[in-house]
């Protein structure tokens, strides 16, 4: 599936 | 952000500077493993790429920034400044036995077929497994220093607080991603036999000795 949020964490 | 996060975060440094004090006060690399270093540093690199693309915050960009710096710091003081004490006959484990199973995995399972999303998810089958060589020399030379134990502790610790943050996220924001909380769960598992000998001995003021 498309990403569902931009990669926020470390 | 979240407090599990935060604390993992912190828990994440902690290790970090744990490990270069350890370093820099003894003036010594002994016990670590330099393998476990450089998969470490293929770990930040892969999933830090997005470092100059995708702003996030002051925080995200700072935190990224160091990890990725004390990383290579530290492969120079293995590999170079205190080379003369690393220990390259016990650090023997085959990292190729991790890489590649680990870079053909993420091309099978990933969330999109795209470049950065499978350097993305290579980067998080890698980190799950990248303390395997680390362990495995403690296992070999059968101790590890109380110093190099306590760095242990804090970088097993901040994934198992990662964990509490998906699980947070999952319920306060419906955030899931599958792929990063196996690999969590499973570099989570991987400390669990340290962290048991951590408690029982450490934690009482003893040195971790394995049964060589």
């Amino acid at each position: 599936e498309e990403n569902q949020k931009p990669k926020d964490e470390l | 952000m979240n407090i599990f996060r935060l604390c993992g975060d912190m828990s994440h440094l902690a290790a970090i500077i744990i490990l270069l004090l350890k370093m820099w006060k003894t003036r010594s690399v002994a016990g670590i493993s330099g393998k476990s270093q450089i998969l470490f540093a293929t770990v930040f690199t892969a999933r830090y790429l997005d470092l100059f693309t995708s702003f996030i915050s002051i925080y995200n960009t700072c935190m990224k920034v160091f990890f990725i710096g004390t990383v290579y710091f530290t492969i120079y003081l293995i590999y170079m400044k205190f080379k003369a004490t690393y220990d390259s006959n016990h650090d023997s484990f085959r990292v190729e036995f991790l890489i590649v199973p680990v870079g053909g995995l993420a091309f099978l399972v990933n969330h999109e077929f795209a470049p950065l999303e499978i350097i993305w998810t290579f980067s998080i089958y890698l980190e799950s497994v990248a303390i395997l060589p680390q362990l495995f020399m403690i296992s070999k030379t059968g101790e590890a220093e109380t110093i190099t134990s306590h760095y242990l502790f804090a970088l097993g610790s901040y994934r198992a607080l990662y964990l509490c943050n998906w699980i947070y996220r999952y319920y306060a924001e419906g955030f899931f991603d599958l792929i990063a909380v196996v690999a969590g769960v499973v570099q989570t598992i991987l400390y669990c036999d340290f962290f048991y000998l951590y408690i029982t001995k450490v934690m009482k003021g003893k040195k971790i000795s394995l049964p060589a």
